[in-house]
């Protein structure tokens, strides 16, 4: 058996024009919640303990896709989703369709630890949180000014934008048009990294 | 979306992934990241979390799939990774973390970078964003 490991990430798919300070700004947020789920691990807590922490601390920074700074659906609301898994006898919790729920990954946990299921969705969770007593926020905690203006591109465009951003300053789709990279018939430029 | 994953020093593994989804996305609609065996799987071999075109992740099955090559091909955990993104993503984009109950670390993705970090015991710590 080798010691303990950790991974961390923030999403897929990075936009090659990145500017270079947003580069750093995730760099220091991934280290920071690296730097967290180290300490909670040299103090021997398990795994599934730490794997909560570390995704709750994500969820919280608006800057990438989850928690605070979610994607925003066709309605401008913020409908969220998580799910957690504990390796010792496959233990796994999931929740979507989260509006309220200030950290899903942490609901996601009772739902593992604390209901019968494995799995619960929408209204049905939102129940399950009032009766968890968990942290409840207005969906307006999540949304940020800049996803706002990227729902408009996105409508703009008439398209559906995968785990991606649109770069600040790119507001058209037309800007990336001599980036060779494709991804969904778009040139890579309309996207950007969560 | 964002994911961790994480070996203890008693070899349990664990994975854990959160999103808000789809910019502009149908109300309603479910991506991989609350599918286990899709965006997040652990088991007594290894964890794993998912991100990237959900629907691509879902067809693939594609965080169980890299502890089944694991099980059944007898593949290591960055062997496992590579052989899950180079042939069960059908032309979809993703990436993906993963550690293993050996105290290994893995990343792979399919397309233009991924936001990452991973650190082991032994003092090994990197964060990183392109190739």
């Amino acid at each position: 058996m080798g010691g303990w490991a950790i991974a961390v990430h923030g999403g897929a798919g990075v936009d090659p024009n990145l500017p270079l300070e947003r580069q750093e700004q995730a760099k220091q947020l991934l280290t920071r919640c690296l730097n967290l789920g180290i300490s909670a691990l040299r103090s021997d807590l398990p795994a599934i303990d730490v794997v909560e922490l570390v995704v709750k601390e994500l969820e919280t920074d608006p800057f990438f896709n989850s928690g605070r700074g979610s994607a925003l659906n066709e309605n401008g609301r913020v409908e969220m989703e998580a799910s957690i898994m504990d390796g010792p006898k496959r233990r796994c919790g999931a929740v979507s369709g989260l509006s309220t729920v200030k950290n899903p990954i942490s609901l996601a946990r009772l739902v593992m630890d604390k209901s019968p299921h494995s799995y619960l969705a929408f209204s049905g969770a939102e129940s399950f949180a009032r009766q968890q007593g968990v942290e409840l926020v207005d969906n307006d905690y999540f949304i940020t000014e800049e996803n706002v203006g990227m729902l408009k591109l996105a409508k703009e465009a008439n398209t559906i934008l995968f785990d991606y951003r649109i770069p600040l300053g790119m507001e058209t789709c037309a800007a990336g048009v001599d980036s060779p990279i494709q991804m969904n018939g778009l040139p890579i430029s309309v996207y950007a990294p969560e | 979306t964002v994911g961790c994953v994480v070996v203890d020093s008693q070899g349990r593994c664990a994975a854990a992934t959160s999103t808000g989804g789809l910019m502009n996305k149908m109300t309603g609609r479910i991506g991989d990241s609350p599918l286990i065996g899709a965006g997040t799987y652990a088991c007594d071999l290894c964890g794993v979390s998912c991100t990237g075109e959900g629907e691509a992740i879902i067809r693939g099955t594609l965080a169980r799939e890299v502890a089944a090559v694991m099980e059944y091909k007898g593949l290591g955990l960055q062997d496992a990774v590579d052989f899950v993104i180079k042939n069960r993503l059908d032309e979809g984009k993703a990436g993906l973390i993963a550690v293993s109950n050996k105290g290994e670390v893995a990343c792979g993705f399919n397309c233009c970078g991924m936001f990452r970090g991973s650190a082991t015991e032994d003092g090994f710590m990197e964060v990183g964003i392109w190739d």
